[in-house]
């Protein structure tokens, strides 16, 4: 039996908005300490990678592991049924066929029931191994939202060059070419605006902009963006929840 | 010609 409530319907919304442009079918692993998905897109380009702990639940419950093969497109009509601030509970049994989402207005003592029907989905569950990475940001996710929707105009690739002092956005196409330079910084008043750069080595990588985009509407999730980047192994752009996270793998472009 | 490499290449199923 699984019985896992959210304190607002809003947050599951915003995961599952996080990523629902960029995969369709995604199979939730349900157990005993929380909730794991992973999907890839399409073109198998970009990986996404959700891990929801208990602590994110205002209730959680899940005598046994429980997968739930869910179309995103199907799931997001029934989440438009429920207001944000509603309590959320997603109810299943152990051999499940279907699983429940109830939504919970405690105020005005209105609830509503909504069953999705499950899918079997088809998919490898990747093992992602903790890489070396030769940098490391940490920074508004609404800057950073911003800067690769801005760029994104002038090119279908974006290139993110980092050195000691400096972080570099740079795309440059057809109509013409775009770059913003940032510096690492503190803001003590307001922290979540700061700046924090970890550099081993510097980095020049080339990333497609389509990707870019899908990953930025994580941003809903965490004021900040971890950015961890190698020239070796694909990047990992990572939105942290109370308890878990919703984390991207893109391997940079190379030149062939 | 910039080549973009997929996920396969990196992370094998368990």
């Amino acid at each position: 039996m699984l019985e896992a409530k959210f304190e607002e319907a809003s947050l599951f919304k915003k995961i599952i908005d996080g990523f629902k442009d960029c995969v369709q079918l995604v199979n939730f692993q349900c157990k005993e300490d929380g909730i794991i998905a992973q999907a890839v897109d399409d073109s198998r380009v970009l990986l996404v990678s959700l891990e929801i702990g208990i602590e994110a639940f205002q209730e959680y419950r899940c005598d046994h592991p429980v997968t739930l093969g869910i179309d995103l497109n199907s799931l997001s009509k029934v989440l438009r049924c429920g207001n944000n601030s509603d309590t959320l509970t997603l109810i299943a049994d152990d051999t499940p066929d279907s699983v429940l989402l109830l939504f919970e207005d405690t105020k005005k003592d209105r609830i509503a029931e909504y069953s999705l029907k499950l899918m079997d989905i088809d998919a490898d569950f990747l093992k992602i191994e903790e890489l070396a990475y030769d940098t490391t940001l940490l920074m508004p996710s609404s800057e950073f939202t911003k800067i690769v929707r801005d760029l994104s105009q002038f090119s279908d690739s974006l290139n993110i060059m980092i050195t000691k002092e400096t972080i570099k956005f740079v795309a440059d196409g057809d109509i013409g070419s775009g770059s913003v330079i940032l510096k690492p910084f503190v803001n003590m008043d307001k922290p979540e605006e700061s700046i924090k750069l970890e550099m081993d080595q510097p980095v020049d990588l080339t990333f497609g902009s389509k990707y870019l985009q899908d990953i930025v509407k994580g941003s809903a999730l965490s004021e900040k963006v971890g950015v961890r980047l190698s020239s070796e192994a694909p990047a990992l752009f990572q939105f942290d929840l109370k308890s878990g996270y919703l984390q991207f793998f893109l391997a940079p472009k190379f030149n062939d | 010609m910039a080549v973009q490499p997929t996920i396969s290449k990196f992370f094998k199923p368990v």
